[in-house]
């Protein structure tokens, strides 16, 4: 099972686009694939339908004080009405866990505990992080064995970028872990020059971590948004699904290297 | 001294165009205007060529363990390139304050406090919120006597700012504060069918705390933050700045009439 987590601290630089359309991508070819939302706003929750307020079962209960450690991760996964595409929701109530936990040890692995306990049942899993730093960003990248990272193409985010590189070195630092992470470009809008000024700027000094296409601004992914259907299985030609489809190649033919080489 | 709040917990929305932008029309005419950073990405901080983490003495001064209570927030108060424009910077470190402050009592007016030693230095502040509930939040609804709440006009983000105003409803009930709050459109486009549907959406479920104008989608944002330049005072004719001169307007008026009516 391939555990991708997708994050950046920058706020709306399309992280939940992004899970959303490769989670659609995947579940179109008939691969079992989950959406983990770990953002307590529940973005990806809401775009499925389903309501971060309601206490549905889902991510909160992982870490819940009356929850954890007795709750099988397989009642908090929910279908969608797309066949293949699960989700496991958000709750607005995660937004207190920090707080509670505070310095609590051994909070870091909860996710990866449960989603190891369903290993056989998913091909992907897909986490979609809030926009920071806490005790749900730490367990999503203990969790995974893939980052994705998307990056606005527009000069400010570049320097978010260096940011989110450093928190993740200190993380991998603390943590003792090593996160294999590729840098993807999203709304390149090539009329504008500060968009473009900084996808070169991006190839220039990212260019070992940076995935070598990038995802053009597409307003059909904010009609997609409007319906709740992920863009690849609303519109497959559309350029924003292109986009994501050459990403998605791109992630699967490094891990058939990665597979190789180990 | 007026103090406004810019807060959504969605991310991308316009929190930091929008406290800079307003920022850069009151400057321009002369006032005092103070930018306080709350955000531990440090968006705004990096707007203006500062450095979150370089642990210049900033926001986070006021609630870290050695320094609160016996820093003069003046020392934490840094002249822009721009006469009349200060900022209070970010730090990349606040992303641990929850965790460090935990279930500690009375930290909910820390900003408040600092922001009356002040009250004679500056005519406005303008306080740019992270994309999340938490105590710098919290501070700033505490501190600000108007909230200022960006909505990106597309449909996830009306169900976000329904969750938006429950959560602060909880804060104000907890805290028997009264909140006094605008919903300013942003980003709208009228070429997508999702912004016009949004906002005609907007215009008919929150009539009575919706800003009438909106701001458009406009490309020069982007290029005012690559040079680190406020766009009213890059280019005061570009179609964003023009609906930020709007809402500066309205703003002013409810200020007035709310000063003529107590
Ligand atoms: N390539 C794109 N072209 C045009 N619009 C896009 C693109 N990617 C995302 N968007 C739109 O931008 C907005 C923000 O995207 P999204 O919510 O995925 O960002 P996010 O990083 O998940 O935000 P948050 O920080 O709140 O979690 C949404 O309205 C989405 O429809
Ligand atoms: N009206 C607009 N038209 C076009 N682009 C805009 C507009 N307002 C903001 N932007 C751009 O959208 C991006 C997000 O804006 P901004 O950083 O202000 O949002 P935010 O809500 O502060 O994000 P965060 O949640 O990370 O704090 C930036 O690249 C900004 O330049
Ligand atoms: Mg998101
Ligand atoms: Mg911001």
């Amino acid at each position: 099972m391939r555990v991708w987590a997708v994050a950046n601290q920058k706020g709306g630089v399309g992280k939940t686009t992004t899970a959303v359309s490769l989670g659609g991508l995947l579940a179109a070819r008939g691969e079992n694939t989950l959406l983990v939302d770990l953002d307590p706003h529940g973005s990806l929750t809401a775009y499925f339908g389903m309501d971060p307020e309601s206490g549905t079962a889902g991510v909160y209960d992982l870490f819940r004080q009356t929850t954890a450690g007795s709750v099988h991760p397989e009642t908090l996964v929910h279908e969608t009405r797309f066949p293949h595409l699960h989700v496991m929701p958000a709750s607005t109530a995660m937004a207190t866990l920090d707080r509670q936990l505070g310095g609590r040890e051994g909070m870091g692995l909860v996710l990866h505990r449960a989603l190891t306990a369903m290993s056989d049942r998913f091909d992907t899993v897909i986490l979609d992080c809030p926009p920071m730093l806490g005790v749900l960003m730490v367990n999503a990248l203990a969790a995974c064995n893939r980052l994705l990272i998307p990056v606005q193409t527009e000069t400010l985010a570049l320097k978010g970028l260096e940011r989110m590189l450093h928190t993740l070195d200190m993380i991998q630092r603390s943590r003792r872990m090593k996160m294999d992470y590729l840098v993807v470009p999203t709304m390149f809008d090539r009329r504008t020059r500060a968009s473009v000024q900084s996808l070169r700027k991006l190839r220039a000094e990212h260019a070992d971590t940076l995935w070598e296409g990038m995802v053009p601004v597409d307003t059909q992914f904010r009609e997609a948004s409007t319906v709740g259907i992920p863009l690849p299985l609303m519109q497959p030609d559309a350029r924003g699904v292109e986009a994501y489809d050459w990403l998605l190649r791109r992630l699967e033919r490094d891990e058939k290297q990665h597979r190789a080489a180990s």
